[in-house]
């Protein structure tokens, strides 16, 4: 149950910070596009 | 009959010298008194002091960790109205934990023995005794979850005490209310079913529906699908007597305010044993006529049971002897003491003929164990020869779609916010996001790792015991 949790845990991290990651790409994607 | 144990001295807990002994050495082991949630319960005599007590054999392979949270939450407790735990042994595959022994019985039993329901003085002196029982228990942030008559025990001098906590939870301040639905459906109060979680005031739910119970012998919606009334509970107004009229006043509003369906509005035990009700409670001498009775029914019972066996002895006498340890005498059946049995058979509301008597097969469940992963339902069945009852199989349904659902669910952003509010952020806000992430993650995971030691721990402590022969402990 516990390796499981930890997963599920990492996962969700993991998850989040390709979200986190995409969204700067986007940003600076959009401000090189502006510039 | 005896009224009084009467012993030498009070035992409080079993010294380190009686602890490294085998436990047939220190106890002889009398009769067996009935079954408990995990195994038999026998009446036994502490050779040291002649002191009278009750020990659970338990398997094992039962459920470990259930065991080791009931003997914790009992060794925790000292009070006269909680049952006292004195200490435990490992004997072959059975670990024995040894408690107070409490002569006349469980309520319930004593309902079913007499064939009679109690009478108003009798059962506010033992709503008085379980109150101040319920009182010790809150203030010790404890919920027993599974108050019902059949888990008040009464001793000799009619004081009642609380029984049975192996479903028992422990409060925490980051954690004021559980959201396990836990305890036995016809007692269980509202927000416990409705699984929004629960406090202290659940037990008090509880406790008025045993009022009821004590008065006219069977639990509100008792007659009907335990299912139904799983879904009657929250819906309708509190339950109320079947026959209002035949209550007084001062009993009927003691009822009524230990049913109120809102747990905020809803009294706690301090209160409660100011109520009118309680206050003018008779002494415990009101129990007299109840205990002795109770008491001729178990030693005529036992007499009887001691006949048979004589009888049955004498016919096998030729027959390989079964190797019982130093048991003086374990009946062939049970002791008369014996609780409602079990979950819900699978006719529940049936009544069903024990000992000449009629009762109610009305068990505990425990289901959505918060000691598992969030969204595992768990139950136990008290004997493991019962049918599974209907709504355990629906939980049980439910229990499969939360594990499926949180499978799909795995991928769930840590943080409440999702990819939307994610666009609303400045850059400067995603990248402070970013840098946190890995001290998050690694708080999280240290706080589960904590949660998980700490429940790990009494069972890696109990078999290193184990290892090192150390038997007992």
């Amino acid at each position: 149950l516990f390796m499981k949790e930890l997963e599920r845990i990492v996962k969700s991290y993991e998850a989040y910070r390709q979200a986190l990651l995409t969204e700067l790409d986007v940003r600076k994607q959009r401000q090189q596009w502006y510039a | 009959v005896q009224l009084r144990n009467n012993p030498r001295r009070q035992l409080k807990k079993l010294s380190e010298d009686s602890l490294t002994k085998q436990p047939e050495e220190v106890f002889d082991v009398l009769e067996k008194l009935g079954e408990g949630s995990y195994g038999s319960v026998f009446k036994a005599h502490f050779k040291e002091t002649g002191e009278i007590v009750a020990i659970k054999q338990v398997p094992v392979e039962s459920d470990l960790q259930e065991i080791i949270k009931e003997i914790s939450i009992m060794q925790q407790c000292n009070s006269p109205h909680v049952v006292k735990y004195y200490g435990s042994y490992f004997k072959n595959s059975d670990l024995w934990i040894v408690m107070e022994y409490c002569a006349a019985g469980s309520v319930s039993d004593i309902i079913r023995q007499r064939n009679k329901t109690l009478i108003e003085d009798e059962i506010a002196a033992i709503l008085q005794s379980t109150l101040k029982g319920l009182e010790y228990l809150h203030f010790m942030r404890k919920i027993h979850r599974d108050i019902k008559a059949g888990n008040i025990l009464l001793n000799s001098e009619g004081q009642a005490k609380l029984a049975d906590f192996g479903v028992a939870g422990q409060l925490t301040d980051t954690m004021a209310k559980r959201n396990t639905v836990i305890g036995t459906p016809f007692w269980m109060a509202p927000e416990v079913i409705q699984e929004i979680g629960y406090n202290c005031v659940a037990d008090i739910w509880s406790l008025g529906i045993t009022a009821i119970e004590m008065a006219e012998g069977k639990p509100p919606y008792a007659d009907i699908h335990p299912m139904r009334a799983i879904f009657m509970i929250p819906t309708n107004p509190p339950p109320t007597f079947r026959n209002p009229d035949q209550w007084s006043e001062p009993f009927r509003d003691f009822v009524s305010q230990c049913l109120v369906k809102n747990p905020e509005n809803r009294a706690a035990a301090t209160q409660l044993l100011q109520h009118p009700f309680i206050k003018g409670v008779k002494p415990n001498s009101v129990l007299r006529t109840l205990i002795t009775e109770a008491m001729e029914f178990k030693l005529k019972k036992q007499e009887a049971q001691h006949r048979e066996q004589d009888a049955e002895d004498e016919d096998n006498s030729d027959d390989d002897e079964v190797d019982r340890g130093t048991m003086v005498r374990a009946g062939a059946s049970d002791m008369g003491t014996v609780r409602a049995a079990g979950s819900l058979g699978s006719t529940p509301g049936t009544m069903i003929e024990h000992d000449g008597t009629m009762e109610l097969q009305l068990g505990t469940m425990v289901i959505n164990s918060d000691d598992e992963d969030p969204g595992t339902m768990k139950h136990h069945e008290e004997t493991v020869h019962q049918a599974k009852p209907s709504f355990l199989e629906y939980f049980e349904q439910k229990e499969k779609e939360a594990i499926k659902n949180s499978d799909n669910d795995s991928r769930k952003l840590p943080a409440e916010e999702n990819i939307d509010t994610m666009r609303s952020w400045s850059v400067e806000e995603l990248r402070r996001r970013l840098a946190s992430l890995d001290p998050q993650m690694e708080q999280e995971i240290e706080e589960i790792h904590q949660r998980y030691q700490a429940k790990r721990q009494p069972i890696l402590d109990a078999i290193e015991a184990k290892k090192r022969r150390q038997q007992n402990f």
